[in-house]
């Protein structure tokens, strides 16, 4: 029953929503651009 | 429970970055011809773990063209980027290296380069000079008058060409070819260059003086030549740098200097 709980926990805190104002870490890669883009 | 994995590098890592700098060196240090290249983007990297304090990096880095001749001892962080309007040239680089004890060493590295397209620059900048075939006829007349204007009027030695490193070509509002081109000191001064100059052979290693000439031939409406060579002063080259870096460049007037 415990690993039950844990998961039900677990699959309902993956349907919580981002909160508001969440903002995604960038892809690691591609890095920035230093110059300018051909 | 074993350790969780290392979250995988990201391209804008200070590590990454380190390691891109030790790419960019190496990929400047063991060219021989052309630019310098300055890092415009990390595009991608991957550490495969060989164990402790030893993994196998995978980058692939965007680089740009800089102004700066390969042969210019001017440091990299000083050399200016190419700008877009002056026709960039963009390299693509897959480098190998490995960190051992946080130290970078490269293992292989495959570098293309291309310039940008001409639509692209024409669209932002239609009067913009073009980059031209380096076996142009007009640019290589215009390395040719370039040179002799120079070996004509130096109180200096005798300068030989060593390569053309770009050319353009402007078609409005006027006609202008403008070059740049890497050059060598020889054992002559132009004046001994006058009575032979089959006898002016480019300076032992050890005691080389390259430089670099910037010249601009306006053709249309009146004939307009201007040129700046300026010579870097004696340098000691890496003994893989070969002095003369491509096939050379054969005058059209007879009894003018030969590369």
């Amino acid at each position: 029953s415990v690993a039950k709980s844990a998961v039900a926990q677990v699959a309902q805190h993956d349907k919580v929503p981002h909160p508001v104002g969440f903002v995604p870490p960038p892809p690691p890669c591609p890095g920035k651009v230093r110059h300018f883009k051909i | 429970v074993p350790a969780a994995p290392p979250a995988p590098l990201g391209c804008d890592d200070s590590e990454s970055e380190a390691a891109a700098e030790v790419g960019v060196s190496y990929i400047n240090g063991h060219s021989h011809h052309g630019y310098k290249f300055a890092l415009n983007r990390i595009k991608n990297i991957r550490v495969l773990p060989q164990g402790l304090n030893n993994d196998i990096i995978f980058l692939e880095l965007d680089l740009l063209e800089t102004t700066c001749h390969i042969l210019s001892p001017t440091p990299l962080a000083n050399c200016t980027v190419r700008s877009f309007t002056d026709h960039a040239v963009e390299g693509d680089c897959d480098i190998k290296l490995q960190k051992v004890d946080g130290q970078f060493f490269v293992l292989a590295s495959k570098c293309h380069s291309h310039a940008d397209s001409s639509e692209d620059i024409i669209q932002l900048c239609p009067d913009c000079p073009l980059l031209a075939t380096l076996n142009n006829t007009e640019v290589l007349a215009t390395v040719t008058a370039a040179l002799n204007d120079h070996n004509s009027k130096t109180a200096d030695a005798y300068l030989r060409l060593l390569e053309i490193g770009r050319a353009r070509i402007q078609y409005h509002p006027v006609h202008v070819v403008s070059v740049e081109f890497a050059v060598a000191a020889t054992n002559c001064s132009a004046a001994e260059a006058k009575a032979d100059v089959e006898a002016c052979q480019l300076l032992p290693s050890d005691q080389s003086n390259f430089g670099f000439c910037t010249a601009s031939m306006v053709t249309k409406p009146l004939q307009d030549l201007k040129v700046d060579c300026q010579l870097y002063g004696h340098q000691v080259l890496t003994p893989d740098v070969p002095f003369l870096s491509r096939p050379g460049v054969t005058y059209s007037q007879p009894g003018q200097d030969t590369a």
